[in-house]
């Protein structure tokens, strides 16, 4: 059962989480023009440094994050970016869109110069994501839960984080029992796929090493 | 450019509010 406090605290992320989207311009950029590798290249880059803006805003309306000590926060976007990014990509590509629209961004990102190695775990973790046919809250709740990830470099008050997340997991647990009553094991795939992100996060360390050099 | 800006920067700065700096 889902108190009243969880069901406030879950409104309050979903309506946030819903509230801060790249702007439509970038949206409309992606999906209009033709652009060869360079182009693509820098495109991405751009949309890449606005998603992390309405990561951060996001955030900011998490109940909580903002009372965390100030280079613990930054700690916490700091290992999150990429994972959090990627997660909401997943989640755009995997919504019902006009006729040929996923195809064009697939495309965009598969001509932008990334090699291939990178591309097949990134379209496999994509697939999966899209698979789970996950509802608002739990997307918005899973991106949370991923910023909120007490483990990551340079965070001192490990505690206090691991507190914030506990919430949301607990929340988190709840709903996909109640979205899911045939499937008990939906939450533990929630959080498989968080494992997935950290892997994803490895290879794009090197995605960018490797993409800078070419 | 935005790309030239490291991911930190851009976090310290959203943080604080100034998105168009």
């Amino acid at each position: 059962e889902i108190t009243k406090e969880q069901q406030a605290l879950m409104k309050l992320i979903v309506d946030a989480y819903n509230k801060h989207q790249i702007p439509h311009d970038f949206a409309k950029k992606l999906l209009q023009e033709q652009y060869g590798a360079e182009e693509n290249f820098l495109l991405l880059t751009e949309v890449a440094t606005s998603q992390v803006q309405v990561l951060v805003e996001f955030t900011k309306s998490i109940p909580g994050f903002l009372s965390l000590d100030h280079e613990d926060q930054i700690a916490l976007l700091k290992g999150s970016a990429v994972e959090a990014t990627y997660l909401r990509s997943a989640q755009v590509l995997s919504k019902k869109m006009p006729t040929g629209h996923v195809q064009l961004l697939e495309e965009r990102i598969r001509k932008s110069g990334i090699s291939e190695e990178f591309i097949t775990p990134m379209f496999s973790f994509y697939k999966s994501i899209g698979e789970l046919h996950m509802v608002q809250e739990e997307q918005a709740l899973l991106t949370a839960v991923t910023v909120l990830t007490p483990d990551r470099p340079y965070v001192k008050d490990q505690q206090a984080v691991e507190r914030l997340q506990e919430t949301m997991l607990d929340v988190l647990r709840k709903l996909c029992a109640l979205q899911h009553p045939q499937e008990p094991q939906y939450f533990a795939r929630l959080l498989g796929r968080l494992t997935e992100l950290r892997t994803l996060n490895h290879y794009h360390a090197e995605m960018l090493t490797s993409w800078r050099t070419n | 450019p935005a790309s030239n800006l490291g991911l930190e920067d851009i976090i310290r700065k959203a943080l604080m509010g100034n998105l168009e700096d």
